[in-house]
This record gives C-alpha cells, sequence and structure tokens, in this order.
C-alpha cells in the first residue's frame, strides 16, 4: 500500500510545507502519484499547490471532525499526479473538538486507511504538519509509517530536535511500534555560512545515515514560487530548489526500493 | 506601570524570539527595564538570554499551572536591566491541565499584575509567544496592552497576517478591549530581493503606519547570536541587526512617549 510520511517539525519556518509540495512533486514527476495532506490551520501547502481558500470545499477538518471520507476531500491540483486534501483555519479547533474522544489521536490513521481500501491509492501520501507537538501532529505521526524531518541549518532549529525525537519515540510506544524516522533533511543551507556547516556536520555526526546527502540551499526561487501558485519544479525547473527537491526525492525512492 | 507587549505571530520562524530577544536587550541598554516572559515551550528566548535548561528551575509553566509568583519564576540575566521568565517544553501541556478551567485565558494577566503589584516592575514586558493561535498566545493577548508583530517578509507570512489581526479583534471585544496592534516589524529583509520589496510594498499599503519605519535586515549575526547564548547586540554591537533593533527600540520608546 502507500507509503505515509509525516512532516514534522515544531519548529516554525524551517521548510516543512516547501518540503511537502516540492518533494511531493518531485515524486509526482518520478511517476509516483502522490496525496499531500495540508494537516496545517495555516493552509500554506494548499496554497502553494495552486488551491486557494475559495476552492477548499471540503477539507482535512472535514476529514478529522465532520466524518467526511478521504475520497470527499482529496482533490486534483495542477500538478500532474499530484492530489491534496486542503485545509483551512477551521482546524485549529480541532484539539478543543475532540478533547473528549478517547481514541482522538487515531483518527487520521482510520480515515487514511479506508480511504486507501476504498481505492484511493497513492504510491506517497505526505502529511504537512503545523510547528507545534499538538494533537494534529500527533495524529500524523500515528497515521504515518515515518517521520522526514527538515532542520534548518541554525541555532535554534538545532535545540528542538531532541524533543522532536523524544515524541516520535512515545508515538511509537503508545500507538504505532512500527513509525520510524525516515531521514533528516537539511534546509536553507548556505556553504558559505559557518553556522550551516557547523549544524550539518553536527547533524552527520550526531544522525549519521538518518541524514539525507541532499543538502535543500537556500534558493529565492522556493520562496517565490509560492506567490505563483505553483511548487518550484514548475516555476523554475532548472533552479537549484529544484534540482535539491528531484535530488531529494531520488534518495527517498532509493530508501524506499523503488529508486 | 509597565507596558505589556505580546510578541505573536502564528507563522513559524518569522522572527518572533529574535525580537523578544533583541529589541528587550536594545530597550534596556537606552534605560528601561524589561521583562521578558518566554511563553514557547521551544524555551528560545531563554536559550538566546543565556540561561541554559539547568538553569530554568521556576518557569512559566509553574506561573501558569503551579500557582507559582512571578517573583518566583523571574530571574536576572547577564543582560544588565533584563529579566528573564524562563520556559522548558511542560509548557506544552498547558492547555490540556487547562481545558476545565473557565478562566484559563486571564491566568498570565493575572499572575503578571498581581507580580507587578508587588513590586516587579520594569518599564516593558515582553511576551515571546509560539508559533500558533493557541492558549499561550491568547493568554498572552489578554495580557497585553499591545501586541507586535514581526512579519518576514515572505509569501507565505504575508497569507497569515488577517488570521492573525481577527485574533487579535477577538481577543480585544471578548476578553481585552484595550488590546492595540503595537506595530508591525518586516524582518528577514533582503532589498536586492523582488519578494522582500514587494511584501513591504503590499504591507505599508494595506496596514500604513502601523509597520514600522525600521526595517530588520537579514543579517547572518542574529542567527549565530543564539549560539554564543547572547543578544546581538553584545555578540556584535556594530552588526546590521543590532543596529536595526537599537532604532526598532528607539520608535517604540517614540510611540510610547518615551523617546
Ligand atoms: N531552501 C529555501 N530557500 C529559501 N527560502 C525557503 C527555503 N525553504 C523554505 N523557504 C521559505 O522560508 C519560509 C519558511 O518555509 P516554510 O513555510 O516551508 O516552513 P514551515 O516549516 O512549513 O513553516 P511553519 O512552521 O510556519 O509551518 C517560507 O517563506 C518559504 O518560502
Ligand atoms: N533578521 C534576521 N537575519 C538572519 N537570521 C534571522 C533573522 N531573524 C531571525 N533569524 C534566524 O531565523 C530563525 C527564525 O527566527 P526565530 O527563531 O526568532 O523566529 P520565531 O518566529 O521565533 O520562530 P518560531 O515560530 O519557531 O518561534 C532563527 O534561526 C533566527 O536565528
Ligand atoms: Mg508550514
Ligand atoms: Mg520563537
Amino acid at each position: 500500500g502507500p507509503k505515509i510520511i509525516a512532516i514534522a517539525n515544531q519548529k516554525g519556518g524551517v521548510g516543512k510545507t516547501t518540503t511537502a509540495i516540492n518533494l511531493g512533486t518531485a515524486l509526482a514527476a518520478a511517476g509516483h502519484p502522490v496525496l499531500v495532506v495540508d494537516f496545517d490551520p495555516q493552509g500554506n501547502a494548499s496554497t502553494g499547490l495552486g488551491v486557494g481558500p475559495e476552492a477548499r470545499t471540503r477539507t482535512t477538518y472535514d476529514l478529522l471532525i465532520e466524518d467526511a471520507d478521504l475520497s470527499d476531500v482529496a482533490m486534483q491540483t495542477d500538478v500532474p499526479g499530484l492530489m491534496l486534501a486542503p485545509a483551512t483555519t477551521d482546524l485549529s479547533s480541532a484539539d478543543v473538538a475532540l478533547v473528549n474522544d478517547p481514541g482522538r489521536i487515531f483518527r487520521l490513521r482510520s480515515k487514511l486507511r479506508a480511504g486507501m481500501a476504498a481505492g484511493l491509492a497513492p504510491d506517497f501520501v505526505l502529511i504537512d504538519c503545523p510547528p507545534s507537538l499538538n494533537l494534529l501532529t500527533v495524529n500524523a505521526m500515528v497515521a504515518a509509517d515515518s517521520v522526514l524531518v527538515p532542520l534548518q541549518t541554525e541555532f535554534f532549529a538545532l535545540e528542538g530536535l531532541s524533543q522532536l525525537m523524544l515524541t516520535v519515540r512515545e508515538v511509537r510506544q503508545a500507538a504505532n511500534p512500527g513509525l520510524r524516522i525516515e531521514g533528516v533533511v537539511l534546509t536553507m543551507y548556505d556553504r558559505r555560512n559557518n553556522l550551516s556547516r557547523q549544524v550539518e556536520a553536527d547533524a552527520r555526526e550526531n544522525l549519521g545515515d538518518l541524514v539525507f546527502r541532499t543538502l535543500v540551499p537556500r534558493n529565492v526561487r522556493l520562496s517565490e514560487a509560492p506567490s505563483y501558485a505553483m511548487p518550484v519544479l514548475m516555476y523554475d525547473p532548472a533552479s537549484a530548489g529544484s534540482l535539491a527537491y528531484t535530488a531529494l526525492a531520488e534518495e527517498v525512492l532509493q530508501r524506499n526500493g523503488l529508486g
């Protein structure tokens, strides 16, 4: 069945959404159908994939709270081979709405499983998580086969890593014994910058092979692409950002015996 | 009494913590005692002010949940004139711990008021908020006189602004009629970059005088300083980052009739 990957890091602004959009697009371009699940109330992944707020009629809030099916929520995007389950700000009320449901951490998993059993079966499901270790991120980790961690090459970003790994271990012990780390991808890397190189050295020393070989460089085309409502691979296919996410997709495929 | 400013934006990685640390330091350097309240479970403001996890014996979690007084939690830092109420990851369980308290959104406000009435009276209290519009950020907005919004000059950052302003309006109507916007400060600005200039133009057109004149440039010294456990004003006083936060402090003082 599909491989489900949660893209998570509670540190803000590290490149979670940029990775969900562009890794998803690169995997689809390599012939592997993808579903991106926007699980952040900010809805940035939806915007970046060209689905504006007015086009988000059925959302991940409906999936989680209102009992909609995955097939009602998943929609085509302008990216060939890539579907999206969009998000709106309603999603931010999910924790409060589910506080009395003892099975609240399993809701996304059961909806994804039901949807895929009913025939919606991409090769990859990428879940874009909010900058928090809240109920939404826990739902994503319970539903996932693995967690892919974007790590900005900055000091504060490194500080939060141990808490994130702790949460992954807790979810594995409490609810999802098969949960693994898909890998750690270094983002906004600037090889002229001491701090970037130092964080890379620290990460490779402490995390070893978990760290992808691919480094995603700081590249202005990556931050411009969302304002044109498309992934960087469509906005500027020859950019450093596009090349990096294409290389990352190849590494993800290789790690999963598909490369 | 002290002016209480919540530094908030649910978009992650826009410079909230960097602004709390360095605006705080610049205000203290200008002769105005400051208390920084670290209200983010990541504890980045505590780290950036030189207070490591082992030194955080009493924290904002204790203030909010365990009934500690402000005078028990606030501590001196190595920055002259700047005190800190530190945070640990415990703070992330606050929403769950307080779910049955009907007065949960007023807890920080009553603790700050009691502490200041008892004699702890800086000129400014800066509350560093997490990247979310959750109970912690709402507590900060209820306790505050105003909200200072760091706005990264990037497309996704602009997208979240209307939701943030909506939340400020809701808090003003529901709990804190005096809540104002202190201002919007553009961060990580790169004048060579089209997107930066476009976001600045959009922000000034839509928000007018709310936008501070001071632009905080992208400056590597700002991101290096936390790895030396000190504000940029102490790490590299002549850097573009230091100069920008000194100018921002002057603007904040002018807006409050103290400049
Ligand atoms: N490699 C890169 N080079 C340049 N800009 C980038 C890069 N990756 C991401 N960005 C930009 O940096 C900002 C933060 O990235 P993004 O929004 O993807 O992070 P996030 O972790 O999803 O944030 P949040 O925590 O708010 O969900 C965005 O404006 C994005 O366009
Ligand atoms: N003007 C700047 N120039 C260069 N780097 C900066 C600047 N401001 C902040 N940074 C760096 O960018 C990253 C994000 O900033 P910061 O952590 O202050 O944002 P935040 O809004 O507090 O993030 P979070 O949403 O996770 O709380 C940090 O690594 C910080 O050191
Ligand atoms: Mg995001
Ligand atoms: Mg912060």
